[in-house]
């Protein structure tokens, strides 16, 4: 894996009607074809070198097993199969988060997924302070029908909630969290669902 | 009684009844401030009559200079939780918004969903948002050079020649890829977006974005189509919904700068998440 086509994709745009938005619609959808060729292709690099970092020296005998990583290049729509699946056939959900830039960074990380019940812990097994609020129906109709659109696939389920979640990362470093599914007697571990409020009538 | 405070840190943002955007308070840095939001859209030139030259991709024309204003009332849904509130608005059937303030961050982030902007009247449209304070700033205001420093501009005013104006809005319009910013003589409005924008202060102390643009003319300029993006499912297609984020601080005249350089390359540098699975308790 290399990151070729990337390159070539961000040169093209580069073009000034690229730039400024004035292309005809069909170059449009050209450069983000281009650039989505790009990131797939990127995306299996990262994957490769993530497995690389994260695999342990098999003691000998034992065969070497690569860890595989994925993605979510449509996170902006609320689509991310790896976190709305994962936590409903009992595995945990490990994300792995990278830092580019030169200085240590807390943010907040969002993810979409089907489980009300979750506990995030961090590399050290910490509970983490986590956040669950509803995906609006805006918010998920515009998932359902961008998804058929790029992807030409009805998703079978919904994610319910985003997950939020505090993350601290190191400069140009990675961190790794997980996600599992908590305990029903564990309340104290599991993720704060939001309160909501609304200004209408006369609530 | 009447308000709706929002926010658990330093930084609060209190709303009217009506569900509207009033005042923002960081009690840290002592900043409370007369803050308001809007959004607008201005009509597209049609290129008829008197005047050949339509609203295009190339150019930007607005049909003299009417803002239509959003709905009167907004509903206003708020959620709670221990990392960040969150402040859910549909301001009319295509345009809504969330405004979300993190525990521990001095700034609001608001995510916009703009789309499918309606041109079943046959009228273009450009979508814009406006923050409005009492801060004043003199016509004067501050937009990146793209993505580089910040460069001072004046309203109806160029430095290297008399300029005669024609049209007061487009005439006074910038491109943002990073970000705008105002101030006087004791705070600074500071905005960052994730996204390229095209941005003004066509009011003393009120800063405008332009997020979301559907026209139903060509320019003539050279694109030779329509700016008139669709999406389709099945053949069936209708306008593009889009989504970005804009980044809104105040600070104490002088301290902008820093929030703008560090934010600015977080927003163009995010956090690349990567996802795999494990058994139970099998650590990896």
């Amino acid at each position: 894996a290399n990151t070729d086509a990337l390159a070539d994709a961000l040169a093209i745009v580069q073009h000034h009607d690229a730039v400024s938005g004035t292309q005809r619609q069909h170059v449009a959808a050209d450069y983000a074809m281009r650039l989505s060729i790009g990131y797939l292709e990127a995306e299996k690099l990262v994957a490769s070198s993530l497995a690389y970092l994260s695999e342990s020296e098999p003691s000998s005998g034992q065969k070497r097993i690569a860890t595989k990583f994925e993605q979510c290049p449509l996170l902006n729509i609320s689509y991310c199969p790896p976190s709305e699946t994962a936590l409903s056939d009992g595995k945990s959900l490990v994300v792995v988060i990278y830092n580019p830039l030169g200085w240590k960074r807390e943010e907040v990380i969002w993810i979409p997924v089907s489980n009300e019940r979750v506990t995030v812990q961090d590399s050290s097994q910490r509970k983490i302070d986590a956040q669950l609020l509803p995906l609006s129906n805006a918010t998920l109709k515009l998932r359902s029908y961008y998804v058929r659109a790029y992807l030409g696939i009805t998703p079978s389920e919904l994610p319910k909630y985003w997950l939020a979640f505090s993350v601290t990362v190191p400069p140009l470093g990675f961190s790794s969290y997980i996600v599992s599914s908590a305990n029903q007697t564990d309340k104290d571990r599991s993720s704060t669902i939001s309160k909501v409020y609304t200004s209408e009538g006369n609530t | 009684n009447k308000t709706i405070q929002v926010g658990q840190g330093s930084l609060k943002l209190l709303y009217s009844a009506e569900g509207k955007l009033a005042r923002y308070i960081n009690s840290r840095n002592m900043v409370t401030a007369v803050a308001e939001q809007s959004y607008s859209y201005y009509t597209g030139n049609d290129g008829t009559d008197k005047d050949p030259q339509a609203s295009g991709a190339y150019v930007f024309r607005p049909n003299g200079t009417v803002v239509i204003k959003s709905e009167e009332k907004v509903s206003l849904t708020v959620m709670r939780g221990p990392l960040l509130d969150e402040v859910h608005q549909q301001i009319n059937p295509w345009v809504s918004q969330i405004t979300r303030l993190y525990k521990g961050k001095e700034h609001a982030e608001v995510e916009f969903t703009i789309g499918p902007i309606p041109v079943d009247d046959g009228i273009g449209k450009e979508i814009t948002t406006q923050l409005t304070t009492a801060m004043k700033t003199n016509k004067t205001f501050y937009t990146d050079s793209n993505g580089r420093d910040f460069i001072k501009r004046i309203r109806d005013f160029r430095t290297d020649w008399d300029l005669q104006v024609n049209q007061p809005i487009a005439g006074n319009y910038y491109p943002i890829n990073l970000g705008i910013y105002v101030q006087d003589s004791t705070t600074e409005l500071s905005v960052l977006v994730d996204r390229a924008v095209g941005g003004s202060s066509l009011v003393d102390g009120q800063v405008e974005l332009m997020l979301h643009r559907r026209l139903t003319h060509d320019d003539i300029r050279g694109v030779g189509e329509i700016l008139n993006e669709t999406v389709c499912v099945s053949e069936k297609c209708e306008g593009l919904t889009i989504q970005g984020k804009f980044y809104v601080r105040i600070d104490p005249v002088g301290e902008g700068s820093k929030w703008r350089r560090t934010a600015g390359q977080e927003i163009s540098a995010p956090l690349l998440l990567a996802f795999t699975e494990q058994e139970g308790n099998d650590w990896m």
